[in-house]
């Protein structure tokens, strides 16, 4: 019998200590301990740790404070292309799906080409081709368009127009 | 960029990763994320990983697998494996952090950027999170 354990990260893309405001912090570690709480009610009743991981980074997907999903970032393009991964350690089975939107959640679309499909990463239209035929729920674009991302693309894309250095915060960076 | 990774009663391990990428980047770029070895990865033997950071990095030094092979062939411990890692990337102009669990024991959570937003459980159920160097 193993000991149960779970550990998340909602990314490193973190805004500095000296922007992030009380309220903004506690609303970052409630969503945090949401996630936790999420896997650990799997694992708390000896479910499988494939299915931890995916209900907690869904519920990480679900939150917009988070560059994933609901949170993504904008490509310069001003569109929306997601990838996720996932992977079982007992037989090494995994799956991935890359430069994607629709999904609501991108780690259920990883999952379904690791159960449903005979390839590891697909990516693109015929990955979104494949998805429309599994039982995933697909969101609009206006899902996951969030003025917050929209406010960072712009002020990036200006950045770069005006030849600016890039003295962006992690957070400004990595979404 | 969001992850996961988990041990369950039965030892299995796990690891999952998701993404919008970095904002601006270029059309159809994909960074480490859904590349299997590099931002996502998990084997039984010797443990479960999912990054996040400057992708290309993660990529070119297949940080997750980095891992595996450490505790495999270098007999480190996981912590060992994960933090040398992280550290490596670093001066390698690689940012970020990761996060990683083994056949037994605690999780690892190192980084080397200004934060991680992060959390992990235990089999004591408490949840504990972290923004930035607390």
């Amino acid at each position: 019998m193993a000991e149960p354990s779970l550990a998340i990260h909602g990314g490193a893309g973190t805004l500095p200590l000296t922007g992030m405001d009380p309220a903004m912090a506690d609303a970052h570690h409630t969503a945090l301990r949401a996630a936790l709480a999420a896997g650990w009610k799997v694992l708390s009743k000896s479910g499988s740790a494939l299915d931890a991981v995916t209900v907690a980074v869904m519920t990480l997907e679900d939150d917009d404070l988070f560059n994933a999903a609901r949170g993504a970032v904008f490509n310069a393009d001003g569109k929306l292309e997601m990838d996720a991964g996932i992977m079982s350690g007992r037989d090494r089975a995994a799956g991935a799906v890359a430069g994607i939107c629709g999904p609501r959640n991108p780690i259920l679309a990883a999952r379904a080409v690791m159960e449903h499909s005979e390839t590891v990463l697909l990516a693109g239209r015929g990955a979104e081709e494949f998805l429309a035929a599994q039982d995933i729920e697909f969101q609009s674009f206006d899902y996951f368009c969030t003025e917050r991302r929209v406010v960072a693309l712009n002020q990036e894309l200006a950045r770069r127009a005006s030849g600016a250095p890039d003295t962006r915060s992690d957070a400004d960076r990595h979404g | 960029t969001v992850g996961a990774v988990a041990r369950d009663a039965a030892g299995n391990l796990a690891a999952g990763t998701s993404t919008g990428g970095f904002t601006a980047k270029r059309p159809g770029r994909v960074g480490d994320t859904p590349i299997i070895g590099a931002g996502t990865f998990a084997d039984n033997a010797t443990c479960a990983v999912s990054t996040t950071g400057t992708g290309e990095i993660f990529i070119r030094f297949t940080a997750a697998s980095e891992i595996s092979a450490r505790i495999r062939y270098a007999s480190q411990t996981l912590e060992q494996a994960a933090s040398g890692v992280i550290a490596e990337l670093f001066s390698n102009g690689g940012d970020g952090g990761l996060i990683a669990i083994g056949r037994a024991g605690p999780p690892s959570l190192p980084f080397n950027s200004s934060g991680m937003y992060r959390g992990f459980v235990l089999s004591d159920g408490v949840f504990r999170t972290a923004i930035h160097r607390e």
